[in-house]
């Protein structure tokens, strides 16, 4: 080496002038492009300001997103050694409190990795669902519920969340005053073709528009493609349920005799991670918010107010008997992934998610003519909760 | 994870659970 130094020659040609202009040239796009990149970010996203003590803002510093899909790929992508599954999902289970008798698959060496026992099915017989208005759509335990007034939710006692802000609403951008919590965040509209599904804009939505002038005749759409008189009856019948009087509803104005409510079900590790439907309704849009991944357990609920607000979630949006009904499952740092058994297309804690405090909207119009949108009975499997 | 339900109701819907209480999918929680 020290021979190949000193010996070799050196020989200078000068560079080639096109050569020169355009490598100046690319550097010159190169930085234009990142200037307006950056310019584009500055009038579109809005950082939401995060509001708690130290150690919020400890978590809040540390690369969330990325830590759960991480979390994710060990946890889904390797798999463990078959002599290693029992003892490891035992421990687990016991660290957790989860309750194997419960699990429609008792083989424990079954399941490859944490991931697929995370997501396990139970025996169909374990969880009757009781005959109630109103059933709870998954196993967790009971953080908060009662009114939603002038449109805030208490997420823990003394500490509100704009209803607005959670589920969206039809202006799509919050104005950020300074010295103001988060409630009021940061949304802006962005509107995605999805295969099949029509685009509804605007969280105001007219329930004529949506079932028609007259629910008779999408029966008789149904009708004319042939579909089974029984099925179809069976339908009618369940379709009656649903209907509402002819009403423009929003999300804020309730019909008269009725009032908001809100219930949150939090799902601790060893918990049975599908959700169920909590009622017989129409599933009619769901608007998928891109966010923060916090942990949502009640000590970091109580430190950071507006947890629920920040972190990504798939507000599921509908009506029931009695008018509008919503459904949203929140993701977390371990649990990214969020799954809907009906939307395929649906894919939440993904590197090139949009902006935080963005949301995208997807209606569910064409699942079913009857219906205008995704029909569902207390019970049903939804989707659930899923590792990274 | 977490689960939030929003939805509309008539005014005499109660909730038949306590803040703290463990749940299972399919167990009531509110009735008319």
């Amino acid at each position: 080496f020290n021979e190949a130094w000193k010996k070799t020659k050196v020989t200078w040609y000068p560079i080639p002038v096109g050569l020169g202009i355009a490598f100046i040239a690319f550097q010159h796009m190169l930085r234009v492009y990142v200037r307006e990149k950056r310019k584009e970010q500055d009038t579109t996203e809005f950082r939401p300001i995060i509001v708690g003590p130290w150690q919020v803002h400890v978590i809040d510093a540390l690369p969330l997103r990325a830590l759960s899909r991480l979390w994710g790929r060990i946890n889904n992508d390797y798999n463990l050694p078959v002599w290693l599954r029992e003892p490891f999902y035992k421990s687990y289970s016991w660290l957790f409190d989860c309750n194997l008798e419960e699990i429609e698959n008792t083989d424990l060496k079954s399941y490859p990795n944490l991931g697929s026992f995370f997501y396990r099915a139970l025996k169909p017989d374990v969880r009757p669902i009781e005959n109630a208005t109103l059933v709870s759509p998954a196993d967790g335990k009971v953080l908060s519920f009662g009114l939603v007034n002038n449109g805030k939710l208490e997420q823990v006692k003394g500490i509100t969340y704009s209803l607005d802000a959670f589920l969206g609403r039809k202006e799509g951008k919050y104005v950020i005053e300074p010295g103001k919590q988060i409630v009021d965040v940061v949304t802006s509209t962005h509107i995605v073709d999805e295969k099949e599904f029509a685009n509804v804009n605007g969280i105001t939505y007219s329930l004529d528009a949506l079932l028609g002038d007259d629910p008779v005749d999408a029966t008789k759409q149904v009708s004319s493609v042939g579909e089974d008189a029984s099925v179809q009856s069976e339908e009618n019948n369940y379709k009656k349920e649903l209907d509402v009087a002819k009403s423009v509803v929003n999300l804020h104005g309730v019909r008269e005799g009725n009032t908001l409510y809100f219930c949150v079900i939090y799902l601790s590790p060893g918990d049975y991670h599908r959700f169920h439907s909590p009622t017989n309704w129409v599933v009619e849009m769901r608007r998928h918010f891109a966010g923060e991944l916090f942990s949502v357990s009640p000590y970091m609920l109580k430190m950071l107010p507006d947890l629920l607000v920040l972190n990504e979630r798939v507000a599921l949006l509908g009506r029931w008997r009695y008018g509008f009904f919503s459904m949203i499952p929140v993701g977390a740092t371990n649990v990214g992934s969020i799954r809907i058994n009906f939307d395929k297309a649906l894919r939440t804690n993904r590197r090139e998610d949009l902006p935080v405090g963005t949301y995208t909207e997807v209606s569910y119009k064409k699942a079913s003519k009857l219906f205008d949108g995704q029909p569902l009975r207390a019970g049903d499997e939804m989707g659930g909760f899923c590792l990274g | 994870s977490t689960v939030v339900l929003v939805f509309e109701a008539p005014i005499d819907f109660k909730f038949c659970m306590k803040p703290g209480q463990k749940i299972k999918y399919g167990q009531k929680i509110g009735e008319v």
